[in-house]
């Protein structure tokens, strides 16, 4: 592709990527060892070819490269060998293709983020079944193939305004069949991840569906066995929420509250953690309305027998701005928590 | 009193995933 003169380069183009549309087996690693290398070869040749070139991407390029890019990345995952996969203790499955899927990603991401790259023409291949076919491969065990996933789609996101609102709706009806249904996705913290910079981007104020969707799925997403995985992220996109609007701050706390765990201890630290979040940006008018409720929770979390919630919830004091909402609503918060204070300071085994 | 924001705890990172915001009226040049 660099030595080849200009009027031939797109015709070459099209070559290479009908080249690259032949799939290899890598769970047999001997097989086919030479045309492995060959479309290596081509497909960095690719990705250095849209990576530099200025005029490349040309309408008649387009729906070879998406036809392409989809035979590769769209295939039916394999499925998780062992059903008690515990994706925090076990390793997980690699993708085996990945010598030539991840220059793929590559490319596709190159493609995406060239100057040439136009929208109106793309969005002719880029569809809703596109889009939808790229969010299912969220759930795949490579963190690696994710990682390609989670920048392509907040590329994607910010290219195509008409495919925005798709993209919410499906990547709401993955949340939900996760809390509701499977409770099995792996791509749970990526996909929060773009949705925090998406509602990091929301206009004022805030449209209704938005709204629901932090009523509907970011608080019920709490309640899942596997939380401490995309913990950090949902924090994240909740406090995002309250940043724009305060209003939904009650709402918020009132939500952490009722799925406040019981028996699980870990995630009753990052429950913790995260209320201190709320609190770090909360309005003392929102402050008021649920202090008392949050204070009992937080006498509870102080008298727990597990020490780490114990010494989290009395982290709380360490906070200068937090002391400053509790001493100016002391007559409210000092009856919640003076009591089991006194007795934890007298009876608590650490 | 004046929102100050909360020191780094030891073991509670600032969010190192932030991603660039994506602004919802307009096309955004991501």
């Amino acid at each position: 592709l660099k030595d080849v003169a200009v009027a031939e380069l797109h015709e070459l183009l099209c070559k290479k990527l009908q080249q690259c549309c032949v799939l290899f087996d890598f769970l047999d690693c001997v097989a086919d060892l030479k045309g492995k290398e060959i479309k290596r070869a081509a497909l960095n040749e690719l990705v250095e070819c849209v990576a530099t070139n200025r005029g490349v991407l040309i309408e008649p390029v387009y729906p070879e490269i998406i036809k392409m890019i989809s035979v590769n990345i769209f295939r039916t995952l394999p499925p998780t060998e062992n059903p008690e996969f515990d994706p925090e203790e076990d390793e997980p499955n690699l993708e085996p293709s990945w010598p030539h899927l991840q220059l793929v990603y590559e490319f596709f991401l190159r493609f995406l983020e060239s100057p040439d790259f136009q929208p109106s023409v793309a969005k002719r291949y880029v569809d809703q079944k596109f889009v939808l076919m790229l969010l299912e491969l969220f759930d795949s065990e490579d963190p690696r193939e994710r990682e390609y996933l989670k920048t392509i789609l907040h590329r994607v996101y910010g290219k195509f305004l008409g495919l925005r609102a798709y993209i919410r709706k499906q990547c709401n009806n993955i949340f939900l069949r996760f809390i509701y249904e499977t409770e099995h996705f792996n791509g749970v913290a990526e996909l929060l991840e773009i949705l925090g910079s998406i509602i990091n981007g929301f206009a004022l104020p805030l449209k209704t569906e938005h709204k629901h969707f932090l009523v509907r799925v970011l608080i019920p997403l709490h309640s899942v066995k596997s939380l401490s995985i995309f913990h950090a992220q949902l924090a994240y996109c909740v406090v995002q929420f309250l940043e724009k609007d305060a209003t939904l701050t009650e709402h918020v706390i009132r939500g952490l509250l009722k799925y406040w765990p019981k028996t699980c201890t870990q995630k009753e630290v990052m429950f913790l953690g995260e209320i201190e979040e709320i609190l770090d940006v909360i309005e003392p008018s929102q402050f008021v309305k649920v202090q008392e409720p949050l204070f009992k929770q937080i006498a509870r979390c102080i008298s727990s027998p597990h020490f780490q919630v114990a010494e989290r919830a009395l982290y709380f004091w360490n906070n200068e701005y937090i002391l400053s909402l509790i001493e100016d609503n002391c007559h409210t918060v000092l009856p919640a928590i003076f009591g089991t204070l006194y007795r934890v300071s007298k009876e608590h085994w650490n | 009193p004046q929102k100050k924001k909360r020191p780094k705890l030891p073991n509670f990172p600032a969010p190192h995933f932030a991603m660039p915001p994506i602004h919802e009226d307009n096309l955004e040049k991501v």
